[in-house]
């Protein structure tokens, strides 16, 4: 059976949050060294790949391997009644039908408790393998919000340049051009506005924005960003949760005009 | 602009 406790419902709530745009349903696969998830969008255009470790719960318990297949809107509903704060628990039995949510408030006796009706969903799983890529971001993940937001308001697909001179992001629209260039930048007294590029070769690869913008959706996890690049594979947009846990974006290129 | 790519391809199915 599955029992894992987080301190705070948040992670999970602003998990959900960040995909479930992209995703409607998926499975939590449960096993001994977490819960992960893994799933294309409809279009098989980007992939979420979210791992939440054994250490993000305290504690977790999980004996053999159980998928929980989720209808994330139905998710939504059930988390809503959940407050940041709470502590969130979950169960399963091994072949469950249900998943079993508790809410508890720690400043007063309230205990939340729900049974969210489980899906069989058959779904492709991808091979990740670790990839070294040419050129890697990091950086506050708001800016990088802002940044995508703003040339989507100009054009459909940006392009992102990273070399010597730094990152530029350009876009060409019907009203006209936009471009924005990052440099490596460091901020003694904040950190966390810190800009670091390491690059191993100049990378050129455009992106639809829609994407780039619904990535966006998980800056509430996390205030830096990493942002990985090499030619001619899909890009890699990742948010840090807690621990080893993350939440990671795939998104394919586009090519040609 | 552009053609867009699918995600597919770049990872083997597991």
């Amino acid at each position: 059976m599955l029992e894992a406790r987080l301190e705070q419902a948040s992670i999970l709530k602003k998990v959900v949050d960040a995909i479930k745009d992209l995703v409607q349903d998926c499975n939590f696969d449960c096993n001994d060294s977490g819960i992960a998830l893994q799933a294309m969008d409809n279009s098989h255009v980007a992939l979420v790949s979210m791992m939440l470790k054994t250490e993000t719960f305290s504690p977790f318990r999980c004996d053999r391997n159980i998928a929980l297949g989720v209808n994330l809107t139905s998710l939504t509903k059930v988390l809503r009644a959940a407050q940041n704060e709470d502590i969130l628990t979950l169960k399963a039995e091994d072949a469950p039908d249900v998943l079993n949510l508790v809410f508890e408030s720690s400043e007063n006796d309230r205990i939340s408790e729900y049974d969210l009706k489980l899906m069989d969903i058959d779904q492709e799983h991808l091979g990740i393998p670790d990839t070294e890529y040419a050129a890697t971001i990091s950086m506050p993940s708001a800016e990088f919000k802002r940044i995508t937001t703003d040339l989507m308001a100009m054009s459909e697909s940006v392009n992102i340049e990273a070399s010597k001179d730094g990152v530029k992001f350009s876009c060409q629209g019907d009203i006209g051009n936009g471009s924005i260039t990052l440099r490596q930048h460091t901020n003694v007294d904040k950190p966390a506005e810190n800009i670091e590029i390491e690059l191993s070769e100049p990378v050129s690869l455009t992106f639809s924005l829609k994407y780039l913008v619904n990535f966006c959706k998980a800056s509430a996890l996390s205030s830096t960003v990493k942002i990985c690049l090499s030619n001619e594979v899909p890009l890699l947009v990742e948010y840090n949760i807690s621990a080893s846990s993350y939440l990671r974006f795939y998104l394919a290129p586009k090519i040609g005009d | 602009t552009g053609k867009q790519l699918k995600i597919c391809p770049y990872y083997a199915s597991r």
